[in-house]
């Protein structure tokens, strides 16, 4: 399959509704200046498909909603709507898309849809494991500064990393 | 548990040099000889879930098979071989690195495109983060990145390049 | 001992925001509003040994102030405004540089390159490594490495750019 | 004082005697492709400052030596002469240029001079010291890959840096 767009809400630098679509390119560049929401968007992508958000530079969920500090501080956080965030990503597979739907909404945990049905993460992650993409192993994403470490790490950490994925 | 490991780690171990090989080889020679050597080893065979996975590679006409003598640059290739090795045993369908191109110089990253250029296709897809040219102009399609400043958000422009392949 | 701490801690907590300043400011502009904003902060007034010291930077027109929200380029020109900063109480004779332009854009380059040119005098020497244009064509000389392969050795070439000035 | 060049002796890749002058050039840049040997430079300076192998990437001093695995192996290392190494640093000050050398000699520690005389290495850092070089506080240096982390230390680590540099 191929991951056709993305759909953002909320999340982190993205105020409102961003949509990005990749159309039929095998091969995608993401540019722009420093802090002008790149690795946000790669955030967003392993967002959307199931990963800690300690991973993703932030230590709670919450900082993953977009916030201007200008207009609130974190009293806001907790009426529906404002503070809630999601990202879709669209995957055709088969000829047909499937929309993937990881949502934050106000003090409760993640909410995963599947073509707009919830479902539980469990569900949601043996979808992606069918389809190759192993949240657990990991080994189809480079986080920014992350590359050199993966030729450094330790034989063990090696061995853990074939488990995962065998 | 240790045959469905056993078949991972043989698959990767035998692609692992003909992948650091194309990514250190001459960019404008296409000779069987060229490039470095990349291994795995199992550090013990008996016992290989208790032991570690050695990663050797050596740079093309270098002498030192560790780590730890390897350059910043060096390294980073070395890294991308190794994780493009192992994702092939079970290909994820996307791929999305981030800024991985950081310490490589203009040949080496050159080196790093042509071979995402070479190996996406429509079942293999990647989505790159990169400040550098000489990576970006080679994709098919850039997703820009910018900061509106008025309304305290990033925002999202995408060119197809393939328009303008050559 | 606690007075030699102070000393420094006031000196350094009073550069660091004008040093980050002219790190953030646009390039063709000298205006004295621009640029970001940073701070040393004491966590414990009272016990400055036994607590840390908290470090602020926030980018122009942009709202946190916690490191973690910062992106790697932005991340880096805070580290450097801090490094110089820190420098200031007692200047080292030279500063060596390894690549610390890793992450940054071409206008954080031209904005680091031309810090140290404007710093650089007889009593402050920069020795800088970096694989950019926008870096090494401000330098007064060059020092050109590569590896003569028959004697498996690096050499080095020496340029002095200054005859060449404007 | 300022830097006003080098000689390397068998120091890592630099195989031979090496001289680097720095000229009049308050802005240096060394620049070179990957694995060309910049960072080695940066290490020798390092090394001729008292640093410890540890932070020159390498685990023991024997590493620092030049070696051509095609020649021998580590059975030639404790032939003198053939496996000694040193660099030396010229730094002028007030008008005079002082020669400080570290040399590694086959199976005994470094051996530190300054203007050819052996000192002790208490010696040898309060003289550099007494420049304001810092080998303590390192707040002059920065390794590859290590920028980042001067903004990202925790604040414990900002005090300490703090206590010794006042
Ligand atoms: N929850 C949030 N709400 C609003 N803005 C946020 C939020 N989280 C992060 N940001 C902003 O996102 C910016 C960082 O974006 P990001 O890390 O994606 O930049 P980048 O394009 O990858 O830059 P670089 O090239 O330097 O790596 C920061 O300026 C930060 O203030
Ligand atoms: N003791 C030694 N003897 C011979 N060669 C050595 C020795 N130690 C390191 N090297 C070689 O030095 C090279 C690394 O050099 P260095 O790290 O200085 O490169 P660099 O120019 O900084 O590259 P990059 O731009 O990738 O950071 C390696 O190829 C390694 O084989
Ligand atoms: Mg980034
Ligand atoms: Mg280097």
């Amino acid at each position: 399959g191929r991951l056709v767009g993305l759909e953002l809400f909320n999340f982190k630098s993205y105020k409102g509704v961003t949509k990005v679509g990749f159309g039929e390119s095998n091969f995608t560049s993401i540019i722009g200046p420093n802090g002008s929401g790149k690795s946000n968007m790669m955030d967003a992508i392993s967002f959307v498909l199931g990963f800690q958000s300690s991973n993703l530079r932030s230590s709670t969920l919450k900082d993953l909603v977009y916030r201007d500090i200008a207009s609130a501080d974190e009293n806001e956080f907790g009426e529906d709507g404002e503070r809630s965030a999601y990202v879709k990503a669209f995957y055709e597979k088969d000829g047909t898309v499937v929309e993937l739907m990881r949502a934050i909404t106000a003090g409760r945990d993640s909410v995963y849809k599947i073509d707009n049905k919830t479902t539980t993460y469990k569900h949601y992650s043996d979808f992606l494991a069918a389809e190759n993409i192993l949240i657990k192993a990991r080994n189809f994403l480079v986080f920014q500064g992350d590359v050199e470490q993966i030729a450094a790490q330790s034989p063990r950490q090696l061995t853990k990393l074939f488990e995962e994925v065998s | 548990r240790r045959e469905v490991f056993e078949k991972a780690f043989d698959y990767v171990s035998e692609h692992i040099e003909p992948i650091y090989r194309e990514l250190t080889k001459n960019p404008n020679s296409t000779a069987e000889l060229s490039g470095g050597n990349a291994s795995l080893t199992l550090e013990d065979e008996d016992e290989p879930f208790d032991a570690g996975i050695k990663y050797h590679a050596t740079p093309p006409l270098k002498r030192f098979k560790d780590m730890e003598y390897l350059s910043g640059g060096e390294k980073t290739v070395a890294a991308l071989a190794l994780l493009f090795a192992i994702n092939s045993y079970q290909p994820s369908p996307f791929f999305i690195l981030d800024e991985v191109d950081a310490a490589l110089d203009v040949t080496n990253i050159e080196r790093i495109a042509n071979y995402i250029r070479k190996h996406s296709n429509s079942d293999i897809q990647f989505i790159v983060i990169s400040l550098k040219n000489s990576m970006f102009e080679k994709s098919d399609a850039l997703v820009g990145i910018h900061r509106q400043q008025q309304e305290n958000s990033s925002r999202v422009v995408t060119l197809d390049l393939s328009q303008y392949a050559d």
